[in-house]
């Protein structure tokens, strides 16, 4: 009953953290009872919200631990499921294990522990790579929105990603789908800029959002263990992260 | 007898493979004999230069196929070692391999194949992760260059890869040390560019080398398969790049 969201792409920078970090807030600002996941080594989603679980998604997908148990609440509405470096031996303890089962761990794990139920939206910050621990947030989620930076690298990392949910679907006979692209670090006096939303408005069509602008307030928000919204909320980041939540909680699961 | 220098910072899009890219590319256009190599799966460095190996570091690494073989010449005194998804399977071999031998894999192969003979400079690109291939690439390299962006996260993420340097020492009793700290996508106009600046500098002194400011022709240059240096000669990024390859060449290995 939870939607259940990713926010992928495995190129490195693209807002990812940034993106999963102020949806998840502003989500749980409007009510929704929100879980945020963080499948990422580096722990920047702790970091950003000012918090440091005592376990990890390591421990509810090796030890199985109840995720009641390692989920911080953050926020009203918000829970946290933080990472650390002990992703990188979940990742390694997963490439260890049966081909047909490791990219189905944090599904099993998830939906034994009825994490649907207590939520509303699960998000999922994900790292910049197409490991087996994004294999799995691949594989729990229904879908998935990709920040994509406005550069010529960028485009070539979308067409991986959407080939990576290609394979999902055909291997793990999981169906993912593109709810978004977002384009993020967006500067519209630089051509290049320009050309690339272009390409990403002409081939994604109403998928594509409106983009996010550059904004310091973005990058200075997580010194401050604040989202954009709590940190400057007059600001181009936080009425751009505003767009992105209306934008998520009018859509639905299917469309 | 070549200078093994490794790009890493497991933070993404900090720059690494447009630092890698217009280093190596540099280097060799001074008559240094270089080996570029790829160990992310996203294979940018060949698409950046215009190339695509038949074979990739997996067979290096894996299959033990040799150097020579693999390597491509795409410029004068510069050859690469591309990547694309097979690097996704490396990763997976290796984490199957014997936890004494998996970080080592690299320095086997690359030793045996007396790629240091061939070489004036072997430098190593590496995706945003500290995974089993970036651990490869650490154990591999004598000196390390760490490509940052100026925003807080990045130096959450400085810590995590000096602190992953010293694992290496101790585990695996290899001395790699961090040559420079070259700070990436700097806007002097933003104060929190210039107070993470200020940190970088005085945490790493010397070692922090001026900043390659951010510039479009940077992002332009892998859309035309062309460095900086033969895409846009008089831009900023050229000169801030130039600047680096006079810092590596008349710097030596120890100091
Ligand atoms: N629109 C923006 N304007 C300015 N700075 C931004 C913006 N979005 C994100 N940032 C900052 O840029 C850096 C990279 O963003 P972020 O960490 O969210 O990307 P990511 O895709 O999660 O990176 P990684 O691939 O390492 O996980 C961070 O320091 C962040 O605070
Ligand atoms: N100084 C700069 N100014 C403007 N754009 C830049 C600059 N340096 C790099 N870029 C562009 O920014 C994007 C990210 O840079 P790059 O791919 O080199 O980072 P990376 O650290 O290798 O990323 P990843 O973590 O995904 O491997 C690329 O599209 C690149 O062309
Ligand atoms: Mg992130
Ligand atoms: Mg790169």
């Amino acid at each position: 009953r939870a939607r259940r969201i990713a926010i992928l792409n495995q190129k490195g920078g693209t807002g990812k953290t940034t993106t999963a970090v102020n949806l998840a807030a502003g989500v749980a600002e409007r009510g929704h009872k929100t879980l945020l996941i963080d499948t990422d080594a580096q722990g920047n989603v702790g970091v950003s919200l000012g918090v440091a679980g005592e376990q990890t998604l390591y421990h509810v997908l090796v030890d199985g631990k109840e995720p009641a148990e390692v989920a911080v609440p953050v926020r009203q509405h918000l829970d946290v499921i933080t990472s650390d470096q002990t992703l990188a031996a979940a990742e390694i303890w997963l490439a260890r294990q049966d081909p047909a089962h490791r990219s189905r761990v944090m599904t099993k794990r998830l939906n034994l522990m009825q994490v649907s139920r207590r939520y509303d939206y699960v998000i999922v910050d994900c790292g910049p790579s197409l490991n087996l621990l994004n294999q799995n947030a691949l594989s729990y989620a229904d879908e998935v929105v990709i920040p994509v930076t406005c550069d010529y690298l960028a485009l070539v990392g979308v067409k991986q990603v959407l080939r990576t949910i290609k394979d999902v679907e055909r291997h793990l006979h999981h169906a993912v789908r593109v709810a978004a692209v977002l384009p993020t670090f967006y500067d519209g006096r630089t051509r290049l800029a320009r050309e690339v939303l272009e390409t990403l408005q002409g081939h994604f069509k109403q998928k594509c959002l409106e983009p996010i602008r550059a904004n310091t307030r973005l990058a200075e928000a997580p010194s401050h263990r604040k989202s954009i919204f709590e940190y400057a909320p007059q600001s181009h980041g936080a009425s751009d992260y505003n767009r992105v939540v209306d934008w998520l909680v009018s859509s639905n699961a299917q469309q």
